[in-house]
């Protein structure tokens, strides 16, 4: 599996259609560098992207220069994942 | 047996095609298996018919896991099949639903792309064809539809996480359930569920053109996310997709309305913001009950309008 140790998702509100655009321009700056869980749609909506760890001080640089107001959805996706699969493991054992 | 299966946990693609042929030999007086073509790794791609026999009925479809990093949609869509079997008789609505109609759910619409996400990378989306010329593997099945193929919303690049593929219906995954429904000809209702932001949609996703039965459909989103909204006080938003959420060609929904199937919806499932595709899977249940009673809502306006 890949591993996705220190990947954050950032949740980013966008005050108007320039901003979203500015999100939207990320796709084509980072591509498959940013996946965007709920892209860009409209200023009303939240945007949520997963960045990697390796491209995260990156990131965030670009979000706040453009005053881009943003918070930490998810801190570390790998937390999540380990549970996940600790969950399921544990469940197979129980229906066995 | 199915009996041993935990409802409230995740599963790979082995375990639910494992609890869909139990199901399946449980309940065979109103539960079948077919299977409607072979994915592009060639996994079969299957759909359970809920039938009280007799002629062929009108039918209500519903999908699954188009996307397969959604694991909350495949959860919901087993725990949904086994609500079904096991409130036939007891819930009259369901009851009379199940009598004039059938109901087809496909679990896993995107078996190749789901096995990858517990294999090798939980959070892909795209289906796993490759074609010469590109590196890039996967096609979003989700707008890959004829309706509005590589409008607006859609993407020709095929690195994209929205790439729509060479052409129209060109992936199986999607071709399989194209010819099935045109083939059944008498499909009334079709619902395709996804995650994440809790909405419920109706078409169209390609253009901000109202369809013209808009008011019934928003009506009817009304109802079922009220419905909804009852069980756990989930607060969902509707309305059509290109107004609620964004501009998507090539969608599931436009392709069943554009195709005479007037009640086309879409589900976004939990959550708003804390899990996003990792929801825990202590949220199966209770998101699956009031997807439920949504579900429930179309069904029956389904059944009491017929067009």
């Amino acid at each position: 599996q890949m591993n996705f140790t220190g990947d954050q998702v950032l949740r980013v509100l966008a005050r108007d259609e320039k901003q979203l655009s500015l999100l939207r321009d990320l796709e084509g700056l980072k591509p498959q560098k940013v996946d965007f869980w709920r892209g860009p749609a409209r200023p009303s909506l939240p945007v949520d992207m997963r960045v990697p760890f390796s491209e995260l001080k990156d990131i965030k640089a670009y979000l706040e220069s453009h005053g881009l107001s943003y918070s930490i959805m998810i801190k570390d996706i790998q937390v999540l994942l380990d549970e996940e699969r600790e969950a399921m493991a544990k469940s197979r054992r129980l229906e066995r | 047996s199915t009996s041993s299966f935990s409802y409230s946990a995740y599963h790979n693609l082995e375990e639910i095609y494992s609890w869909t042929d139990n199901f399946v030999m449980e309940h065979s007086d109103i539960v079948s298996k077919i299977q409607i073509g072979n994915s592009f790794e060639n996994r079969p791609i299957l759909v359970l018919k809920f039938s009280t026999g007799g002629p062929r009925h009108p039918a209500i479809w519903i999908d699954t896991g188009i996307h397969a990093r959604e694991w909350i949609t495949h959860a919901t869509g087993i725990w949904t099949a086994n609500k079904i079997v096991s409130d036939y008789g007891k819930d009259p609505i369901l009851t009379d639903i199940l009598k004039a109609m059938d109901i087809f759910i496909e679990l896993v619409t995107n078996p190749d792309g789901f096995a990858f996400t517990h294999s090798m990378n939980r959070l892909w989306r795209k289906n796993k064809s490759i074609r010469p010329g590109t590196f890039c593997i996967g096609v979003d099945l989700n707008r890959n539809w004829k309706s509005g193929f590589g409008g607006n919303g859609s993407n020709s690049k095929p690195c994209s996480e929205t790439y729509h593929g060479p052409f129209p219906q060109s992936e199986p995954e999607v071709a399989a359930i194209v010819k099935f429904i045109t083939a059944h000809g008498n499909f009334k209702a079709l619902i395709s569920i996804h995650s994440y932001s809790q909405m419920l949609m109706y078409p169209y996703g390609r253009s901000l053109e109202p369809v013209s039965n808009q008011r019934e459909l928003y009506s009817l989103a009304k109802d079922a996310v009220k419905a909804l909204f009852e069980v756990h006080r989930t607060e969902y938003i509707f309305g059509s997709i290109s107004t609620t959420l964004y501009v998507a060609s090539g969608i599931t929904v436009d392709w069943a309305y554009d195709s005479g199937i007037k009640y086309a919806f879409s589900f976004e499932l939990r959550d708003t913001g804390h899990y996003g595709f990792l929801l825990p899977a202590t949220q199966i249940i209770p998101t699956a009950q009031e997807t439920w009673m949504a579900i429930r809502t179309v069904m029956e306006h389904t059944l009491t309008h017929p067009y």
